[in-house]
């Protein structure tokens, strides 16, 4: 079971990752409005820079970040911010969304000017990760994880950040243990996931410079 | 590479409170 501080380290976590979603007006005007590659880029990146924003201000509600050296929260943060995006991409492709929103964005993706090598593993990952149905304490627990991984280029005092991540990683564990009593891989799967998603981050410094290269 | 240039400013700016510059 949860001890006491446990629930409380992940209320925290839940609500901070509740709270700081990007704006609504996205997600309308991916649904609603037709676009040029030349605009599709644009909104794409628009996203991407909102994401990032939410992305900080999610991370600077993470217990202790904010008492870490202030260059190594920039590493972690930038080390991180591609794959707790692609991470919180997943509530799109999982999440009951209005009949045709996840077709539209795949759609969108696949006319932003992204050469399909690049589209194709993205996708199956969303795929291989919303097979495993995780619960929304889960997506948020993991995306803490993520951000709080020691060994990003840059880090100074690893251990510092080590410290900051067991915990969540303990909460996480018990938590799986909690919510899918029958698989007691599940775990093992969603850190498997994160391995999966650190081959994405190498690949989207490619696709970016193709992407501008384009 | 530029694109990590632009990612650190976003955060640096978003680490100090000043999403509006």
């Amino acid at each position: 079971e949860l001890t006491k501080e446990q629930q409380a380290l992940m209320k925290l976590i839940v609500d901070a990752y509740n709270k700081h979603q990007i704006p609504q007006d996205f997600a309308k005007k991916l649904l609603q409005e037709q676009y040029s590659a030349d605009e599709n880029f644009l909104l794409l990146t628009e996203v991407a820079t909102s994401q990032v924003q939410v992305l900080v201000e999610f991370t600077k509600s993470i217990p202790g970040f904010l008492s870490l050296d202030h260059e190594d929260q920039i590493a972690l943060l930038k080390g991180s911010a591609v794959e707790a995006t692609y991470l919180r991409s997943v509530q799109v492709f999982s999440k009951k969304m209005p009949t045709g929103y996840a077709q539209l964005l795949e759609e969108r993706i696949r006319k932003s000017g992204i050469s399909q090598d690049f589209i194709t593993p993205i996708f199956n990952f969303y795929k291989s990760i919303s097979k495993l149905h995780m619960a929304p304490e889960e997506q948020a627990l993991l995306t803490a994880v993520t951000i709080l991984t020691p060994d990003r280029p840059y880090v100074k005092d690893q251990q510092a950040v080590e410290r900051l991540q067991e915990p969540m990683l303990d909460v996480l564990r018990k938590l799986c243990a909690l919510q899918h009593p029958r698989e007691p891989q599940y775990f093992a799967r969603l850190l498997g996931r994160l391995t999966e998603l650190r081959t994405l981050n190498h690949f989207h410094t490619e696709l970016l410079t193709s992407w501008r290269t384009n | 590479p530029a694109s990590n240039l632009g990612l650190e400013d976003i955060i640096r700016k978003a680490l100090m409170g000043n999403l509006e510059d």
